[in-house]
């Protein structure tokens, strides 16, 4: 395949394990594996630690294309946060809520989770923790509803950001995912233009079915940006490199645990990086 | 899919012979890479293969068995054979009661599953406890008490206890004292490279010295299943696993990879959100999911 002494099939074969073994998928890999022939032809790359180089500039060149700079001057600006069931939706608003706080930002949260046993305490309990205000409706309450008087109340008081928790749900679940259409149509009711920020929330330890995740999402609601989280374990979430490359959609920010302060920018190199580890 | 790949291949094959490493090869490469799209990890996938390359190669093409099919039939057996028997569910100790632990990673769907166990084992005429050992996460005992009212099965209330260690040997001790069946113990989800809190959970076996300790694990759980399944396994001795959320798409393929290293049963299967939606393990039916 190469005709070199120095890159050999077991070299391929250990980048291929890395790659993989990162949640890449096999489609990626293999393309990514591809292109690097031409590469060793030309003679760019001579060993390992150049061909890992060139795999890097591979991947940042997909992450990197998608950071467009939204300078949103709308307010309140108002956030949906949406994902399937577990991967840190709620838990990452609070700490998204916890940023805007610390930047002089008035927040209103929603609890608009009305499914879940527990949701809408559990969000209660970080809009206390950050100190911002949660609007609720009795459990089992309809959450397009909730997330009306919400962004309602951002507006009557002039709040900056209005941050919208859902209920986890399949992809497949097309009532679930109605529901979230019109949850949308809703918002768009109570404010023109909201949401303005449509993020679905990635669980880093997830493997292929993030894209079948990112995929329906999108189809159903437009999403607008990507957070990852629990990238503190051992997950790698190799996987937003093919999604931000089908979708043209940006990894905003990646939580790194459970704590409030928990959630940074996402940086391009230092996740690439990580990723061959 | 997958067998109109594999009997694609072996078309080319006429007449009787010998399944030789050639025409398996390509064979082999097609089932490793739905293995791999199924989220099975690399490894797993690698020894798979090897196993069904030896049961294969040399064998007589069967009389009426189209090449093809006969790889398929190899594969297909010895997935099967990894996956484990049916129906291997939870059974009760002889000497009530039966201590019920359930572990995982965040997110992984624990506390519903409790849930879930505890209106099973009520619809069988147990009395159930249930113990609210995750006192870290928002919410988390509340969410389970919110469960256990709806089934009428008592939560017990940890109190002003910091210590989830200490309320879950106060679980045992009031399980053993009202005569409940089963005491089934909520932990916090926490990661399998944390040294503390994995160490917690070394504390808490020790401590209630459960009959079942259960590993949660999210069916869409990619390569990294391997790492948290064994370290799991290492500090723990899990008794037996429950995929969740298998109603979906995922292929579920990390769940060869979770029983090729603990060798532990499964014991259910999440299929939705409700407490209703848990079912027994079909091997037959995960197979033909991970292999597309
Ligand atoms: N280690 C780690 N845990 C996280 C992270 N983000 C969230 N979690 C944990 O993941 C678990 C699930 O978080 P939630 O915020 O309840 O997830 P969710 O998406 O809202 O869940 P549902 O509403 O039930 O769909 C909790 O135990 C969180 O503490 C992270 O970045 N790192
Ligand atoms: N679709 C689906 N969702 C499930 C299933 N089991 C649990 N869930 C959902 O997964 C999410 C997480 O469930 P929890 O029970 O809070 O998970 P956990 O493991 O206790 O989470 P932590 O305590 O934070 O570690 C919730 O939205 C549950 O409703 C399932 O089989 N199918
Ligand atoms: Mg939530
Ligand atoms: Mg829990």
């Amino acid at each position: 395949f190469f005709g070199r002494a120095t890159i050999d099939a077991d070299m391929l074969d250990h980048l291929e394990e890395l790659l993989i073994g990162a949640d890449l998928g096999v489609e990626v890999t293999e393309r990514f594996l591809r292109d690097l022939k031409p590469c060793v032809e030309r003679k760019e790359v001579s060993d390992l630690v150049s061909l890992k180089k060139k795999l890097k500039k591979f991947m940042v060149s997909i992450l990197e294309k998608e950071r467009s700079e939204m300078p949103f001057s709308v307010s309140p600006k108002v956030t949906l946060f949406v994902g399937v069931n577990g991967v840190g939706k709620t838990t990452t608003i609070g700490k998204r809520a916890q940023k805007l706080k610390e930047e002089g930002g008035r927040i209103v949260l929603a609890a608009g989770d009305t499914f879940r046993a527990g949701a809408g305490e559990q969000l209660a309990l970080w809009g206390e923790r950050v100190g911002v205000e949660v609007i609720r409706h009795r459990p089992g309450a309809d959450p397009a509803a909730v997330a009306f008087d919400a962004v309602s109340a951002g507006l009557a008081r002039k709040s900056d950001h209005v941050l919208i928790d859902t209920a986890g749900r399949l992809q497949t679940k097309n009532n679930l995912m109605a529901e979230l259409k019109k949850m949308v149509r809703v918002l768009e009711k109570a404010m023109p233009g909201a949401p303005h920020e449509k993020i679905l929330v990635l669980d880093a330890t997830t493997g292929q079915n993030a894209l079948s995740q990112a995929k329906l999402f999108n189809e159903a609601i437009g999403i607008t940006g990507i957070i990852l989280t629990k990238l503190d374990g051992t997950g790698r979430g190799g996987i937003v490199i093919p999604i931000v490359e089908t979708l043209s959609v940006p990894v905003t920010d990646i939580g790194v645990g459970e704590g409030a302060d928990d959630l940074i920018p996402f940086h391009v190199e230092s996740f690439v990086d990580a990723l061959f580890e | 899919n997958l067998t109109k790949k594999l009997d694609s291949i072996f078309k080319k094959i006429r007449g009787k012979g010998l399944l030789t490493d050639k025409n398996i090869d390509e064979a082999l490469r097609e089932v490793r890479l739905a293995l791999l799209e199924a989220d099975v990890h690399f490894k797993v996938a690698k020894s798979f293969i090897e196993g069904v390359r030896e049961k294969a190669v040399g064998k007589e093409i069967l009389e009426g068995l189209a090449p093809g099919q006969q790889v398929v039939k190899i594969v297909w057996k010895e997935l099967s054979r990894l996956m484990g028997e049916e129906g291997k569910t939870i059974a009760l100790s002889s000497q009530p009661p039966t201590l019920i632990m359930l572990v995982g990673l965040q997110g992984s769907g624990k506390t519903t599953t409790v849930g879930k166990l505890a209106r099973r084992f009520k619809r069988e005429g147990k009395r159930v406890l249930l113990v609210a050992g995750d006192l870290q996460r928002p919410a988390a005992v509340s969410q389970l008490q919110t469960l256990g009212k709806g089934l009428d099965v008592p939560v017990m209330d940890p109190g002003t206890n910091k210590d989830p260690v200490i309320v879950m040997e106060k679980g045992v001790k009031q399980g053993r004292k009202e005569g409940f069946d089963v005491v089934i113990f909520d932990t916090a989800g926490r990661l399998q490279v944390d040294e503390a809190l994995m160490a917690e959970l070394v504390q808490m076996k020790s401590g209630i010295s459960p009959d079942e300790i259960l590993f949660v694990a999210d069916a869409m759980t990619g390569q990294t299943a391997v790492d948290v399944a064994r370290k799991f396994h290492e500090d723990l001795g899990l008794t037996g696993i429950i995929l969740t959320k298998t109603e979906g798409d995922a292929r579920g393929g990390a769940l060869l990879s979770i029983r090729s290293v603990t060798g532990a049963p499964i014991k259910f299967i999440g299929t939705g959100e409700k407490l209703e939606d848990l079912e027994p393990f079909h091997p037959d039916r995960m197979a033909s999911r991970i292999l597309g």
